[in-house]
């Protein structure tokens, strides 16, 4: 799975990424759907408003109403009377390792979702298509728990203090030394969440139109001027960066001083994979700097799971800022930056997780350091590489049988996010209850963390799922897709 | 307001209401045009330029807050393809119920009033004013 | 079950559902009516 063709131009292996677009009935009806909602939610709220109906949700009290208000009334307009009603899909509390199978906790509510209440039962063995654990990292049972078992022994729990203090542990510095040996940087340097390390110190920044809110959130901390180009869009990105070379600052028209890329490597919403040769190119030609987000490819896509750099076989000092997480694919917890010795000294000195937040817990940096060299076969097993083909294998045979079926799946073929579309309201409610009755366990997303037209349900697959587990998850996708009407492509592969 | 299928949903809801007000029996046809241009109007007045903010959390922190929908559409960016949209299909409405009640005068003043209410609000010069 | 679906009174509650259905059902036999009169 992992060939790449020594030939051809920017890139070195096929590309390819389908967004199949939405059907117009589809389109037309799921407009209807939000429409009789949105009714019935001003109707709710006439009657909550006379009193008519208790109000479950936190409002300002009487004697509040003077001050300035606390919780804005419209803003939660979709989470009361939308959201409410099928919120049971969401954030099911899970009582196992989020591994290839979970076990739930089972709840129920006697009010419509505004409160649940535990049976005291557990849902065991559900086949887990929801959490992001790429190489089955996720696990507790073997070597990594032994080892993170022996340094929460030694170390404890937590440093309780920042990496520029106490909290500098001589484990913090081996995982950034082997950080940086795994992507090939200078140095690299480990945060204790995500957020932080997404904060850039940089001028103008061009960023994806689909990129994570922590990037948002870390872009406008910089307080950069930051402007957005369409998702994967070259055009757009190239005309972004020539606009900015040409007309420069606002106002004053001085050049920028620095012309920062953002980009993500895999969109764990849209399951596409960012169109790196092409970025880096655009890089050189502008003479800009690229940050790369590879929360969901490192550890995931490229022969040896060095990431999306790895997969498109570019040279990892073409990227100025590697960032990534050890969440994902390493089943542990925060990040990490990469790149040039004095970027990462920078950082080190200024940056706000150096400063502010508690450097990771001992056992977690340890199950990353133990989970990275199996990766790198550094264990003296072939395990990490077993692990990074079984989930190629799985990725390409799951989309292959979806899109068979007649779903409509976003995004890239070498993608282990699978995006599959539902798109009308009632039926992501439905989806994620039908699969769960089934035993399977599904993440669902709609409006307004996707556009309203593109409801989804987001499946990640991992390693840890065998042939087995992935032909009954396909045969309870191709029943509820029946059952829900789902199977929207007008696509047909040709046989 | 620009994604897919969302003026043809629009239209087709105006369709709808109008078919819907024709089959009230006892209302006449000109009848039936003035309401479904009146309650278009009003349902547009209500949701591009009366109601502020956002029905959902925005990371904008709270800059969508003051502004109406019509304020916010496509980043504030004027003569877009979806504002020329909606500024020109209430005019059609408004020529084809004109139409239908025969030039009645109160029907036509009724007709005439409820259109500004929905185009005055969308002038760029009054981007922003309250 | 598509047309729960697809108008949402999948996801409403029953004295809601009752209030969509009669006010579908009243406005379809309208319009039938009218239709039958017109035609």
């Amino acid at each position: 799975n992992h060939h790449i063709a020594h030939n051809g131009a920017l890139y070195k292996r096929p590309f390819n990424e389908a967004f199949e677009e939405t059907p117009m009935l589809v389109a037309v009806l799921t407009y209807v759907g939000y429409g009789v909602l949105t009714l019935f939610g001003y109707l709710r709220d006439f009657l909550r408003y006379w009193k008519i109906e208790t109000c479950h949700n936190t409002t300002d009290r009487e004697e509040q109403l003077d001050f300035v208000p606390l919780y804005q009334d419209f803003e939660n307009f979709y989470t009361r009377n939308l959201y409410m009603r099928i919120r049971d899909s969401w954030n099911r509390p899970i009582c196992s390792v989020p591994g290839a199978r979970v076990d739930m906790m089972e709840r129920v509510s006697h009010d419509y979702n505004w409160t649940f209440k535990y049976t005291g039962k557990v849902i065991k063995d559900v086949i887990n298509l929801g959490s992001y654990n790429y190489l089955g990292y996720a696990q507790n049972n073997g070597p990594l728990r032994e080892s993170a078992a022996k340094v929460l022994a030694q170390y404890g729990a937590g440093s309780c203090s920042t990496r520029q203090e106490m909290g500098n542990l001589d484990k913090h510095e081996e995982l950034e030394r082997l950080v940086a040996r795994f992507l090939g940087v200078d140095h690299g340097t480990d945060m204790c969440n995500c957020m932080d390390e997404q904060s850039e110190n940089g001028c103008l920044i061009l960023s994806d139109e689909l990129n994570h809110a922590s990037l948002v959130l870390g872009a406008r901390l910089s307080g950069a001027t930051i402007r957005v180009f369409k998702h994967n869009n070259m055009q757009s990105l190239e005309k972004l960066l020539k606009d900015a070379i040409v007309y420069g600052q606002p106002r004053t028209h001085r050049p920028w001083k620095k012309i920062l890329i953002v980009v993500e490597a895999i969109y764990s919403m849209e399951g596409s994979i960012v169109r790196l040769p092409e970025v880096i190119a655009l890089k050189k030609k502008y003479k800009s700097y690229l940050y790369l987000d590879e929360a969901h490819s490192i550890g995931a896509v490229g022969p040896s799971g060095r990431g999306v750099v790895e997969y498109f076989g570019l040279n990892p000092q073409d990227v100025d800022i590697m960032m990534g997480t050890f969440t994902k694919s390493f089943g542990g917890a925060g990040g990490y930056i990469g790149g040039k010795k004095e970027l990462i000294d920078y950082l080190r000195v200024h940056s706000h997780s150096a400063v502010y937040a508690t450097s990771l817990s001992p056992p977690v940096v340890e199950q990353s350091i133990t989970a990275m060299k199996s990766v790198m076969g550094e264990d003296g097993t072939t395990i990490g590489k077993q692990r990074i083909q079984q989930l190629s294998e799985n990725t390409k045979y799951f989309r292959r049988r979806l899109k068979k079926m007649g779903f409509i799946i976003y995004g890239n073929e070498d993608s282990p996010i699978i995006p599959l579309m539902l798109y009308m309201p009632a039926k992501i409610g439905a989806f994620g209850r039908e699969m769960l009755k089934r035993h399977v366990a599904v993440v669902v997303v709609g409006f307004p963390a996707t556009p309203i037209i593109e409801s989804r349900a987001r499946i990640c697959l991992s390693a840890a799922h065998t042939r087995e587990i992935l032909d009954i998850a396909l045969k309870e996708l191709d029943e509820v897709g029946d059952l829900l009407q789902i199977k929207y492509s007008r696509h047909r592969l040709v046989p | 307001m620009n994604s897919r299928g969302i003026w043809l949903s629009y239209v087709l809801g105006i369709g709808l209401l109008h078919i819907v007000l024709l089959s009230i029996p006892f209302f006449s046809v000109p009848v039936a045009w003035t309401l479904t241009n009146v309650i278009h109007n009003l349902g547009m007045y209500v949701f591009l330029h009366a109601v502020k903010g956002t029905p959902f959390e925005t990371p904008d922190q709270g800059k969508a807050r003051l502004l109406t929908h019509w304020e916010q559409l496509d980043y504030g960016v004027q003569f877009t393809s979806s504002r020329k949209f909606f500024t020109i299909s209430p005019i059609i409405l408004y020529f084809l119920a004109s139409f239908y009640t025969k030039y009645d005068s109160t029907h036509f003043i009724l007709n005439t009033a409820s259109l500004l209410s929905v185009l005055i609000p969308k002038l760029p010069q009054l981007h922003g004013v309250r | 079950y598509q047309y729960l679906l697809i108008s949402c009174s999948y996801v409403l509650e029953p004295w809601e559902q009752s209030m969509f259905n009669t006010v579908i059902i009243t406005v379809v036999g309208m319009v039938v009516y009218t239709a039958y009169v017109f035609i």
